[in-house]
Protein backbone atom coordinates (compact mmCIF):
# COMPACT_ATOMS: atom_id res chain seq x y z
CA UNK A 1 0.00 0.00 0.00
CA UNK A 2 1.24 3.59 -0.83
CA UNK A 3 0.92 6.89 0.87
CA UNK A 4 -1.76 8.08 -1.64
CA UNK A 5 -3.86 4.95 -1.20
CA UNK A 6 -3.55 5.22 3.00
CA UNK A 7 -4.58 9.07 2.70
CA UNK A 8 -7.41 8.54 0.15
CA UNK A 9 -8.20 5.76 2.78
CA UNK A 10 -7.85 8.00 5.49
CA UNK A 11 -9.71 11.17 3.83
CA UNK A 12 -12.83 8.92 3.19
CA UNK A 13 -12.40 7.82 6.97
CA UNK A 14 -12.70 11.28 8.14
CA UNK A 15 -15.76 12.43 6.01
CA UNK A 16 -17.66 9.83 7.30
CA UNK A 17 -16.46 11.00 10.75
CA UNK A 18 -17.27 14.23 10.01
CA UNK A 19 -21.23 13.31 8.91
CA UNK A 20 -21.38 11.22 12.09
CA UNK A 21 -19.93 14.10 14.32
CA UNK A 22 -22.89 16.69 12.49
CA UNK A 23 -25.55 13.40 13.20
CA UNK A 24 -24.67 12.20 16.40
CA UNK A 25 -23.67 15.37 18.42
CA UNK A 26 -25.45 17.72 16.79
CA UNK A 27 -28.22 15.56 15.77
CA UNK A 28 -28.91 17.32 12.15
CA UNK A 29 -28.58 16.37 8.82
CA UNK A 30 -29.45 19.43 7.16
CA UNK A 31 -27.89 19.67 4.10
CA UNK A 32 -27.16 16.16 3.92
CA UNK A 33 -28.88 13.83 1.26
CA UNK A 34 -30.64 10.49 2.24
CA UNK A 35 -30.56 9.62 -1.29
CA UNK A 36 -26.75 9.70 -1.86
CA UNK A 37 -26.35 7.98 1.67
CA UNK A 38 -28.46 5.22 0.65
CA UNK A 39 -26.49 4.69 -2.45
CA UNK A 40 -23.34 4.71 -1.15
CA UNK A 41 -24.85 1.81 1.48
CA UNK A 42 -25.82 -0.49 -1.33
CA UNK A 43 -22.45 0.45 -2.77
CA UNK A 44 -20.71 -0.48 0.21
CA UNK A 45 -23.07 -4.03 0.27
CA UNK A 46 -22.73 -4.63 -3.22
CA UNK A 47 -19.14 -4.59 -3.12
CA UNK A 48 -18.20 -6.52 -0.41
CA UNK A 49 -20.25 -9.16 -0.75
CA UNK A 50 -16.92 -11.22 -0.75
CA UNK A 51 -15.59 -9.68 2.79
CA UNK A 52 -15.94 -13.56 4.07
CA UNK A 53 -14.71 -15.64 1.67
CA UNK A 54 -11.54 -13.06 0.52
CA UNK A 55 -9.14 -12.34 2.41
CA UNK A 56 -6.56 -9.87 1.56
CA UNK A 57 -5.35 -8.13 5.37
CA UNK A 58 -6.75 -7.48 8.37
CA UNK A 59 -6.56 -3.64 7.45
CA UNK A 60 -9.22 -4.04 4.33
CA UNK A 61 -11.58 -6.37 6.47
CA UNK A 62 -11.55 -3.95 9.28
CA UNK A 63 -12.12 -0.83 6.83
CA UNK A 64 -14.57 -3.10 5.02
CA UNK A 65 -16.68 -3.39 8.31
CA UNK A 66 -16.18 0.25 9.46
CA UNK A 67 -17.92 1.89 5.72
CA UNK A 68 -20.66 -0.94 5.75
CA UNK A 69 -21.25 -0.40 9.25
CA UNK A 70 -20.95 3.45 9.39
CA UNK A 71 -23.13 3.86 6.28
CA UNK A 72 -25.95 2.35 7.56
CA UNK A 73 -25.95 3.64 10.52
CA UNK A 74 -26.15 7.46 9.24
CA UNK A 75 -29.12 5.97 6.97
CA UNK A 76 -30.71 4.76 10.31
CA UNK A 77 -30.28 8.08 11.91
CA UNK A 78 -31.66 9.92 9.02
CA UNK A 79 -34.71 7.43 9.24
CA UNK A 80 -35.50 6.44 12.20
CA UNK A 81 -33.91 9.10 14.66
CA UNK A 82 -37.00 11.22 15.40
CA UNK A 83 -34.46 14.35 15.71
CA UNK A 84 -32.22 13.66 13.10
CA UNK A 85 -35.21 12.91 11.09
CA UNK A 86 -37.07 16.19 11.42
CA UNK A 87 -33.75 18.17 10.20
CA UNK A 88 -33.79 16.14 6.92
CA UNK A 89 -34.54 18.42 3.87
CA UNK A 90 -36.75 15.77 2.21
CA UNK A 91 -38.24 18.38 0.00
CA UNK A 92 -35.50 19.16 -1.67
CA UNK A 93 -34.09 15.66 -1.90
CA UNK A 94 -35.68 14.78 -5.09
CA UNK A 95 -33.22 12.89 -7.43
CA UNK A 96 -34.58 10.06 -8.45
CA UNK A 97 -32.88 6.66 -7.77
CA UNK A 98 -34.03 4.86 -10.88
CA UNK A 99 -32.06 7.54 -13.13
CA UNK A 100 -28.84 6.27 -11.56
CA UNK A 101 -29.57 3.15 -10.24
CA UNK A 102 -30.83 1.47 -13.58
CA UNK A 103 -27.95 2.94 -16.06
CA UNK A 104 -25.40 1.59 -13.51
CA UNK A 105 -27.08 -1.85 -13.27
CA UNK A 106 -27.78 -2.10 -17.15
CA UNK A 107 -23.95 -1.14 -17.63
CA UNK A 108 -21.93 -3.35 -15.15
CA UNK A 109 -24.17 -6.05 -17.14
CA UNK A 110 -22.83 -5.18 -20.25
CA UNK A 111 -19.01 -3.94 -19.49
CA UNK A 112 -17.45 -6.24 -16.58
CA UNK A 113 -14.82 -8.92 -16.03
CA UNK A 114 -16.56 -11.65 -15.70
CA UNK A 115 -20.48 -12.16 -16.16
CA UNK A 116 -20.71 -13.63 -12.77
CA UNK A 117 -23.25 -12.02 -9.79
CA UNK A 118 -20.82 -11.31 -7.32
CA UNK A 119 -18.35 -10.14 -10.45
CA UNK A 120 -21.14 -7.86 -11.67
CA UNK A 121 -22.09 -6.44 -8.46
CA UNK A 122 -18.78 -5.35 -7.46
CA UNK A 123 -18.78 -3.35 -11.05
CA UNK A 124 -21.97 -2.07 -10.52
CA UNK A 125 -20.75 -0.87 -6.99
CA UNK A 126 -17.83 0.76 -8.86
CA UNK A 127 -20.18 2.96 -11.38
CA UNK A 128 -22.99 3.94 -8.30
CA UNK A 129 -20.23 4.88 -6.36
CA UNK A 130 -19.41 7.24 -9.57
CA UNK A 131 -22.45 9.35 -9.47
CA UNK A 132 -23.83 8.39 -5.57
CA UNK A 133 -22.92 11.83 -5.06
CA UNK A 134 -25.20 13.32 -7.24
CA UNK A 135 -28.29 13.97 -5.45
CA UNK A 136 -25.81 15.64 -2.58
CA UNK A 137 -24.66 18.30 -5.33
CA UNK A 138 -27.85 18.78 -6.32
CA UNK A 139 -29.09 19.12 -2.36
CA UNK A 140 -26.29 21.54 -2.11
CA UNK A 141 -27.10 23.71 -5.02
CA UNK A 142 -30.83 24.19 -3.48
CA UNK A 143 -29.70 25.13 0.41
CA UNK A 144 -28.76 28.50 0.91
CA UNK A 145 -26.91 28.01 4.10
CA UNK A 146 -24.44 25.35 3.48
CA UNK A 147 -23.34 24.62 7.26
CA UNK A 148 -19.29 24.06 7.72
CA UNK A 149 -18.95 20.49 8.41
CA UNK A 150 -21.57 19.54 5.47
CA UNK A 151 -19.49 21.46 3.41
CA UNK A 152 -16.24 19.41 4.66
CA UNK A 153 -17.83 16.41 4.46
CA UNK A 154 -18.18 17.15 0.74
CA UNK A 155 -14.52 18.44 1.05
CA UNK A 156 -13.19 15.06 2.27
CA UNK A 157 -14.97 13.01 -0.26
CA UNK A 158 -13.78 14.63 -3.25
CA UNK A 159 -10.52 14.91 -1.49
CA UNK A 160 -10.53 11.10 -1.31
CA UNK A 161 -11.34 10.44 -4.92
CA UNK A 162 -8.46 12.95 -6.36
CA UNK A 163 -6.18 10.92 -4.01
CA UNK A 164 -7.24 7.46 -5.40
CA UNK A 165 -6.15 8.79 -8.55
CA UNK A 166 -2.84 9.73 -7.78
CA UNK A 167 -2.75 6.26 -6.15
CA UNK A 168 -2.70 4.69 -9.24
CA UNK A 169 -0.65 6.58 -11.43
CA UNK A 170 1.89 5.55 -8.24
CA UNK A 171 0.53 1.91 -8.92
CA UNK A 172 0.77 2.14 -12.49
CA UNK A 173 4.49 3.31 -12.38
CA UNK A 174 5.59 0.90 -10.06
CA UNK A 175 3.74 -2.36 -10.21
CA UNK A 176 4.59 -3.81 -13.83
CA UNK A 177 1.80 -4.32 -15.19
CA UNK A 178 -0.78 -2.67 -13.31
CA UNK A 179 -4.18 -1.41 -15.61
CA UNK A 180 -7.25 -1.17 -14.32
CA UNK A 181 -9.78 0.50 -16.85
CA UNK A 182 -13.14 -0.16 -15.04
CA UNK A 183 -12.02 1.24 -11.73
CA UNK A 184 -10.16 4.15 -13.77
CA UNK A 185 -12.53 5.58 -15.58
CA UNK A 186 -15.01 5.12 -13.05
CA UNK A 187 -12.93 6.89 -10.73
CA UNK A 188 -11.83 9.54 -13.10
CA UNK A 189 -15.69 9.90 -13.53
CA UNK A 190 -16.34 10.57 -10.03
CA UNK A 191 -13.44 12.72 -9.07
CA UNK A 192 -14.91 15.35 -12.08
CA UNK A 193 -18.04 15.24 -10.65
CA UNK A 194 -16.53 17.47 -7.56
CA UNK A 195 -14.14 19.91 -9.94
CA UNK A 196 -17.01 22.32 -9.92
CA UNK A 197 -17.64 22.23 -6.21
CA UNK A 198 -14.15 22.29 -5.57
CA UNK A 199 -13.57 25.13 -7.15
CA UNK A 200 -16.60 27.41 -5.11
CA UNK A 201 -15.37 25.57 -2.21
CA UNK A 202 -11.50 26.89 -2.58
CA UNK A 203 -12.76 30.59 -3.97
CA UNK A 204 -14.95 30.76 -0.41
CA UNK A 205 -12.22 29.53 1.97
CA UNK A 206 -9.45 32.14 0.25
CA UNK A 207 -12.29 34.76 0.50
CA UNK A 208 -12.84 33.55 3.99
CA UNK A 209 -16.95 33.97 3.09
CA UNK A 210 -19.42 31.27 3.43
CA UNK A 211 -20.30 28.82 0.70
CA UNK A 212 -22.77 29.00 -1.56
CA UNK A 213 -22.87 27.17 -4.79
CA UNK A 214 -24.43 29.47 -7.25
CA UNK A 215 -27.91 27.90 -9.03
CA UNK B 1 -7.52 -12.14 -14.36
CA UNK B 2 -8.05 -8.56 -13.42
CA UNK B 3 -10.88 -9.23 -11.82
CA UNK B 4 -9.40 -10.62 -8.97
CA UNK B 5 -6.49 -8.79 -8.81
CA UNK B 6 -8.55 -5.42 -8.33
CA UNK B 7 -10.21 -6.71 -5.24
CA UNK B 8 -7.32 -5.40 -3.29
CA UNK B 9 -8.59 -1.71 -2.94
CA UNK B 10 -11.45 -0.69 -0.90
Amino acid sequence: MNVFRLAGDMTHLSSILVLLLKIHTIKSCAGISLKTQELYALVFITRYLDIFDRFTSIYNFLMKLIFLGSSLSIVWYMRRHKAVHRSYDKDQDTFRYQFIVLPCLLLALVINHKLTFKEVMWTFSLYLEAVAILPQLVLLQRTRNIDNLTGQYVFLLGAYRALYLLNWVYRYFTEPGFVRWITWIAGLVQTLLYADFFYYYILSWKNNVKLELPA
Amino acid sequence: KQDSEAKDEL
